[in-house]
């Protein structure tokens, strides 16, 4: 089973029309392995992007160095995956 | 659960659970609702589709679709709480008796059986179907970039690592090819809903191209029209438009085809997360997903059914 310990998902959010080819290119960095949950779209839609814990530093470094703005939504998504999991098997072990 | 009515909409399903409610439902309503089997996945699952029909041969009809992405939880979810809710307001509430007693509706909630099997067991985090790739150590295609319109042209990868993967051609998965061959041999669909998550978006063709459709009016009206009756329940808002204006580029996009075949409301749905869960939306938000994605499913229904082409 995969397991996403330390992997994060950021919230990037583009300041103008320039930086969006900024954030698109980061689709082509395939080392990082990231898995865009929201793509690129416009300035006013936010882009989710999951990071694997091994890419981590190294995106951010990329964004900050390009002054791109972006939070952290998911902190380990490792640990939401962990609570789906044990929502969905306690609310089955009362059905039975 | 013993029947439809002690089945717990509200939180996530394994895909056995998912089809014991079907076979349930349909034992429950034989007079209303039952299953056809359009096809099987690449992996051997049953591609299950629940008609709802009051009567009469290849009526006018309604297709809605959940789960083609199969990461998309909240979608599959809904579309279990969609089927329980037609029969229930079958015969109670007027618009959809209005509705099924001229169209049919069909409904394909688990419409990429293999992903959602795999992100049960394997990886919560996937999306494609789960057919290898020859020449790759990567599998599955992006089933949503897989269809005959605007197939190989940009906004969908040639990488069969990527998560938007079109695949070798156009139909080759066979989630794909089923629903193709159904809607081509039904030849008489007037309205396609294909429900993903997330961005709380509602969006019509095209995606592969700029050229806006020829009923790009009416469509844009009636998703303004469905996204108000949505956000009339809980304020959620959502954007609305044409897929290349409103997202981005995407060529091979499943309502694409539908609407070239001649299906006019052909819409997408891009279903919530209202705040930063993503796909891992807690099911405490299912049954209000469920509950506002219906009104404007219903009024593009009511609106199909009112203006019969």
């Amino acid at each position: 089973k995969e397991m996403f310990e330390g992997h994060q998902v950021l919230r990037i959010v583009a300041k103008d029309e320039t930086q969006l080819p900024l954030i698109k290119n980061l689709e082509d960095m395939v080392e990082f392995e990231l898995d865009f949950w929201r793509g690129v779209t416009d300035v006013s839609s936010p882009v989710d992007v999951r990071v694997p814990f091994h890419s981590l530093q190294s995106v951010k470094i990329h964004l900050e160095s390009q002054d791109i703005e972006y939070s952290i939504m998911i902190g380990d998504l490792q640990v939401m995956l962990d609570e789906e999991q044990q929502e969905m098997e306690s609310a089955a072990r009362i059905a039975e | 659960p013993r029947n439809t009515d002690s089945f717990d909409f509200s939180r996530y399903h394994t895909i056995s659970e998912i089809y014991s409610f079907q076979d349930m439902l349909v034992a429950e309503n034989p007079n209303l609702v039952s299953k056809i089997v359009i096809g099987q996945s690449y992996e051997g699952r049953p591609l299950n589709v629940l008609k709802f029909s009051t009567g009469g041969t290849k009526r006018p009809a309604i297709w809605l679709d959940t789960g083609i992405h199969s990461r998309e939880w909240v979608t599959q979810a809904s579309g279990t709480w969609f089927a329980k809710k037609i029969v229930t307001d079958y015969g109670r509430d007027p618009a959809i008796t209005a509705i099924l007693n001229k169209m049919d509706i069909f409904l394909e909630i688990v419409t990429n059986p293999d992903g959602y099997y795999f992100t049960h067991n394997s990886n919560r985090m996937w999306r494609k179907t789960r057919k290898p790739n020859s020449g790759s150590s990567c599998v599955g295609v992006d089933p949503n970039r897989n269809w005959d319109a605007g197939f190989g042209g940009a906004g969908a990868s040639n990488n069969p690592c990527s998560e938007t993967y079109r695949g070798p051609r156009a139909h080759s998965e066979p989630e794909v090819k089923s629903i193709v061959d159904f809607v081509k041999s039904h030849g008489n669909f007037k309205a396609f809903v294909s429900i993903h998550s997330y961005s709380q978006m509602l969006l019509y063709p095209y995606g592969y191209t700029k050229t806006p459709c020829k009923d790009q009016a009416e469509l844009h009206n009636l998703a303004k029209k469905a996204i108000t009756d949505l956000a009339s329940l809980y304020n959620t808002s959502y954007r609305y438009g044409s897929i290349i204006n409103t997202i981005y580029q995407a060529s091979g996009g499943t309502i694409d085809w539908t609407y070239n075949q001649g299906i006019k409301y052909s819409y997408t749905f891009e279903l919530r997360d209202t705040g930063r869960y993503g796909f891992i939306l807690p099911a405490n938000q299912i049954i209000p997903t469920a509950k506002e994605t219906w009104l404007a499913l219903m009024a593009i229904m009511d609106h199909t059914s009112k203006n019969m082409y």
